[in-house]
Parts: structure tokens; C-alpha cells; sequence
């Protein structure tokens, strides 16, 4: 595993969405998933249809939330995903019909599995595959501007997780970087830092949010349950599967 | 601290000010005063709660204004969140009984 991974680096990650008033974060971490794996494994940027996601998901919750492993048995019962140009988001939360069968598909999965609850696995998986999705609790994001989260179980209840995200990377800190600033109206301080070891995640929350619609999460230590559900899409046949190099 | 207890008279002035430059960033508006007045509670609230998250994290991280700081932790989740996933794989249920006969 290397010392540090960032898919971005390499041109396969598309843009950072924002689900607006819609809870359809499980939709587009699914769709972010197929849309880094087709960039890395076949050289083809594609923007998939998040909406057929929400509108087609077997369980017909829509827009109230869903399982990302749902998303994928969606895009294997609808023989893929139509294009986001062709079968636009609406984050309004209305109700649609499904239509997938009316648009072309653009990208499609030969499986999906969920990862060991392990996170050096998952960085073995991340820096040798692509992209993963995790589920987390999403507590500590609601105030979040940046730097890496490190929490405990009881800050961040590693149990309760209740919202799915895309991991893209990992990395570490250099020893100096502290948290200096200032928050709202209150005092600036700093700490002096070890180096700290992160992962990378991008969020559904638009690009104003965060570090540019992502975030970091301590890496190490189940931070708000990282490791509970990790579950990624494959693009590849069983037999054709190649290894990939993640961009340090 | 929470400004609940306090005289419901002016707010001090730096609050309202950050406040007014939250709604212009994140072009947010209320219907009526009664609700502003509300947002306006749940923000300074959100504030104080910042200060508390940044000293119990044990990271890098800063936390402080961002564009659901006039909501409170509930709306934030309800609206946000993963409503399925938190109450199917948050919660663990006891699906068997310890008088149940022979299988």
C-alpha cells in the first residue's frame, strides 16, 4: 500500500455534486463509485444518471434515503445507467416514474462486494482498484470547514452511521500543520501537530462545503465508522481484472 | 454560552452581524421575523456548540460557520442524512426470545 493516494490527481474524479433537498446522498456516492471506476479501467469519463438511481431504486424510497448496494442492484436490473444529460437530477425530492428504459445506457457494473471492515484493506482496495463508498455518521459534518477529523466513539458515534460518501484517497499530514484560525467570532489557536494519517472523501454537498465539497477524516482509528460498510462497484470481468496505480 | 436564558432584547451586535453575513453567503431567508428570530437562536447555538467541537476533536479540524448553521442537529440529519440507513443499520433489535420452545 502506498503512503499516500489521491484519486483526483488523475483526472478520474467527477465533479462534486450537491443533492440539495433531496436525501439521495446513498444514489450519488453509487453513481460517483461507477463514474471513477470507468475513468480508471476504461479510460472513459462519464457522468451517470443519479436521478434513474432515485427513480428506479427497487425499493422505491426515492428521495427518503436508501442503501448504496441498492443503487447497484439498480444498475444491474436496468442492464446499466443512462447519461446525467439525458436523465437530469432533480433535487427538489418529487417523485418520478422510472425511465430508464427510454435512454441509452452510458455505463453499466459486472458486481459489486463489500469490503472487510479492515482500513488497511480498504486502503489496499482504494490504492490498487478505485474508489470505494463508506457509510458514516455524518454528525460532525453539519459545522465542518476543514483539516482531518480525528473522534472518538462518543463524539462520533461509529455505530450509527447515516450517510454514504465516496473515498478517493488517503494521505498524511505534514508535522507542522496545526489547527490555526479562527471559527466564527471566536479566538484563534494553535496546536502543534504530528504527522496524521487521513482519508479523503468526497461529499454530496456542493462545492461551497468542506475543502471544496470533500473532506478528511482521521485515518487509523474507525473514525465515525469509516470501515463499517465499505461496498464498490466492479466495472471489470472477474478474469480481466487489472491491477491500477493510484496517483500519489 | 446559549442565549436562551437571557432577556429576549438586542442581540449583541457581532452575533447579528455574523449572522447577516451567514444569510448573505448562503442566500438564506426567512418567511416571517418570528422564524429569523428562531434561526437566529439555533445559529448562536450552533456557534457556541463549534467551540465545543473544536476542543473535543482530536484532529486538525476547524469547525464554524457553514451553510446548515441555522438548523438544528435534527433538521441537519432529517434533511441530509440517510434516513434509511440510520434507523435500518443503526440500530440493533433483539429478533429471537429467550421463551421460545424448540426451533
Amino acid at each position: 500500500v502506498p503512503s499516500t493516494c489521491d484519486w483526483r490527481k488523475a483526472g478520474t474524479i467527477s465533479p462534486v455534486r450537491d443533492q440539495q433537498h433531496c436525501n439521495c446522498c446513498w444514489a450519488i456516492a453509487a453513481a460517483g463509485n461507477i463514474e471513477a471506476l470507468w475513468a480508471i479501467k476504461f479510460h472513459q469519463s462519464v457522468e451517470v444518471s443519479v436521478q434513474q438511481l432515485i427513480d428506479c431504486d427497487r425499493c422505491g424510497n426515492g428521495c427518503k434515503g436508501g442503501f448504496v448496494w441498492d443503487a447497484f442492484l439498480t444498475v444491474l436490473n436496468n442492464r446499466g445507467l443512462a447519461s446525467e444529460k439525458d436523465y437530469p437530477f432533480d433535487g427538489s425530492g418529487k417523485t418520478h416514474s422510472c425511465r430508464a428504459e427510454k435512454h441509452k445506457k452510458v455505463a453499466w457494473i459486472q458486481d459489486f462486494i463489500i469490503l472487510q471492515a479492515c482500513e488497511q484493506s480498504i486502503a489496499r482496495h482504494l490504492a490498487t482498484q478505485g474508489p470505494i463508498t463508506v457509510t458514516i455518521n455524518m454528525t460532525l459534518l453539519q459545522h465542518y470547514r476543514k483539516g482531518v477529523i480525528k473522534a472518538t466513539p462518543t463524539t462520533c458515534d461509529p455505530i450509527q452511521v447515516n450517510h454514504s460518501v465516496l473515498l478517493v484517497g488517503f494521505g498524511k499530514t505534514k508535522s507542522v500543520e496545526g489547527r490555526q484560525g479562527k471559527a466564527a467570532s471566536f479566538g484563534s489557536y494553535s496546536r502543534p501537530r504530528h504527522s496524521m494519517a487521513y482519508w479523503t472523501l468526497k461529499n454530496s454537498w456542493g462545492t461551497q462545503w468542506g475543502e471544496k465539497g470533500y473532506f478528511r477524516l482521521h485515518r487509523g482509528s474507525n473514525t465515525c465508522g469509516i470501515t463499517k460498510f465499505p461496498v464498490t462497484a466492479r466495472v471489470d470481468k472477474p478474469n480481466k481484472q487489472q491491477q491500477v496505480s493510484c496517483p500519489p | 454560552g446559549s442565549l436562551r436564558g437571557q432577556d429576549p432584547g438586542p442581540q449583541p451586535l457581532e452575533l447579528k452581524e455574523v449572522f447577516r453575513l451567514f444569510q448573505m453567503q448562503y442566500n438564506r431567508s426567512y418567511p416571517n421575523p418570528a422564524e429569523h428570530a428562531r434561526r437566529l437562536d439555533i445559529f448562536a447555538q450552533n456557534l457556541a456548540n463549534t467551540q465545543r467541537l473544536q476542543e473535543d476533536d482530536l484532529g486538525t479540524a476547524e469547525f464554524g460557520v457553514t451553510q446548515f448553521s441555522d438548523l438544528t442537529e435534527e433538521e441537519f440529519v432529517q434533511l441530509y442524512g440517510n434516513q434509511v440507513a440510520g434507523e435500518a443499520l443503526g440500530v440493533s433489535r433483539k429478533v429471537g426470545s429467550e421463551e421460545w420452545g424448540h426451533s
